[in-house]
């Protein structure tokens, strides 16, 4: 909570919406607001009243760079949004940056304003930060699925540590206050047609499966790449890092790199050039250069030039020295010309032909060093790529110091 | 991930600017430069702390890249005013 612990000391507060983003209808902008304060109400004894005119304890706005109050707002990115604990005046009021891309679904290129006006709220009425990595007070946005979203157990203590938690009869908001402009229906009504509220209820995420030893002679892996340096091996959502400067493996998973990608990637490889780094799965590419997710995407791999009968592709890998980059699907393979965005005449061919010794399915595959390295299973197959040569067969995990 | 190497003066600003935002730091005249590297040391510990990153006191690109992350504007720490 804030100093001294500011909260409301009343049940109904009331709230206005003073003006509104072009980024989405107005009519999704007071939904995303409405089912904010309905995250908070449904836990607590807090009723919130939208008024149209007049000073509302709660004064919603979205405004760019100074609006006033001397929390200059910095332009895309940085910092989203902000607001204050409750109290006269400002106290309460959200404030969002309009120079954000507002959006009303969890998309790659915007902040959903739901889950921003969510954690807002909850400073409008009296948390602070939460150090619990995944609670919505948690200072960082975190792109996730909002369709069924149920707020955190570390957020839930908080609010009813200042409030208690919601009183039986009056669990839902119910009424709003006139004045009220007779032709519109007010979102603060629309939850009275809501079934009556569940208890929040713990989510048990789906079982994961325990991060293979880095030994385990049997270690397959779904997608390798390099990154600054660094090799990444992939397998499921474990993330085995490999650094130059480290001796060691460093463990991490997807989703702590990149909360916002999906785990069990098919494919992966880096453009050094561009700082960017290429993940596949199923049938879309997303391009991410360090933790940041590149506008646009996912794209369609067909995009690619893959035609319409390749669903996936099985492994990638990137030669700098030709600005290519080799696609493997099946015992066939692409060649992807950087330069001119489009794939080689002749492909696709297939992998026996020009890769002797190699006839079977690509898990991944990884260029390091002028030669590929092809992981089949459990074994990895080292190739000087200029001599056309196999060199030897190794395990998979030889890169691990097993 | 390894930082690309030219930009390491801009992040010591960009670390400043985000401490003083969120962590109450405050460039402080000192004369002993040690003391005002102390100082920042001291918060960059307190952020990482925060975040449950390892607690070094160095600006490190794991600390860097949680900075540069979309956030909220609201302080992390109770100085809040």
């Amino acid at each position: 909570t804030f100093p001294q612990s500011p909260r409301w000391k009343k049940e109904d507060v009331t709230y206005r919406i003073l003006n509104y983003t072009p980024d989405m209808l107005q009519a999704d902008v007071e939904e995303a607001i409405a089912k904010a304060f309905q995250l908070w109400s449904s836990v607590t004894p807090l009723r919130f009243i939208r008024l149209y005119s007049g000073q509302a304890d709660i004064m919603i706005s979205f405004a760019a760079g100074f609006h006033g109050d001397f929390y200059s707002f910095d332009g895309p990115g940085g910092t989203l949004a902000h607001a204050y604990p409750p109290g006269n005046g400002i106290g309460g009021d959200a404030h969002f940056d309009e120079d954000e891309n507002w959006t009303k679904f969890t998309t790659y290129n915007g902040y959903n304003l739901f889950l921003v006006a969510a954690h807002e709220l909850g400073h409008s009425l009296g948390l602070g930060h939460s150090n619990v990595f995944g609670a919505l007070m948690y200072p960082i946005y975190m792109a996730r699925d909002t369709r069924d979203y149920k707020l955190p157990q570390d957020d839930i203590d908080g609010i009813q540590a200042l409030y208690g938690p919601p009183r039986e009869s009056s669990a839902l908001p119910t009424k709003a206050f006139p004045p009220q402009e007779p032709t519109e229906k007010t979102p603060a009504e629309a939850p009275t047609e809501m079934s009556p509220r569940e208890e929040p209820t713990e989510t048990t995420p789906s079982k994961t499966p325990p991060r293979p030893e880095d030994c385990d002679p049997h270690l397959t892996f779904d997608a390798i790449t390099t990154l600054r340096g660094e090799i990444l091996f992939f397998k499921g959502s474990y993330v085995w890092r490999k650094s130059p400067y480290f001796s060691g493996i460093e463990h991490d998973t997807v989703s702590l790199l990149w909360p916002s990608l999906a785990a069990g990637f098919d494919a992966a490889y880096e453009i050094d050039k561009k700082d960017q780094v290429i993940f596949f799965k199923d049938n879309q590419y997303w391009a991410v250069s360090g933790y940041t997710i590149e506008l646009g995407f996912p794209k369609p791999i067909q995009n690619l030039g893959f035609p319409t009968s390749v669903r996936k592709i099985d492994a990638a890998l990137h030669y700098q020295n030709t600005n290519k980059t080799y696609f493997f699907v099946g015992n066939k393979y692409w060649i992807f010309n950087e330069n001119t965005q489009s794939m080689e005449k002749g492909y696709p061919r297939k992998i026996a032909a020009d890769f002797r010794g190699l006839g079977h399915r690509v898990d991944a595959a990884l260029q390091k060093n002028g030669h590929f390295y092809f992981f089949s299973g459990s074994n990895q197959y080292e190739v000087d790529i200029k001599k056309k040569k196999l060199i030897r067969v190794m395990k998979s995990n030889s890169w691990f110091n097993c | 991930f390894p930082v690309v190497p030219e930009k390491e003066k801009e992040d010591i600003q960009f670390a400043k600017k985000y401490l003083e935002n969120f962590y109450d730091f405050k460039e402080k005249n000192s004369p002993f430069k040690s003391k005002h590297l102390n100082h920042m040391a001291d918060k960059i510990r307190e952020m990482q702390s925060f975040f449950g990153l390892e607690v070094t006191g160095e600006l490190n690109r794991k600390t860097l890249d949680m900075m540069k992350q979309p956030r909220c504007g609201i302080p992390d720490v109770r100085s809040y005013s």
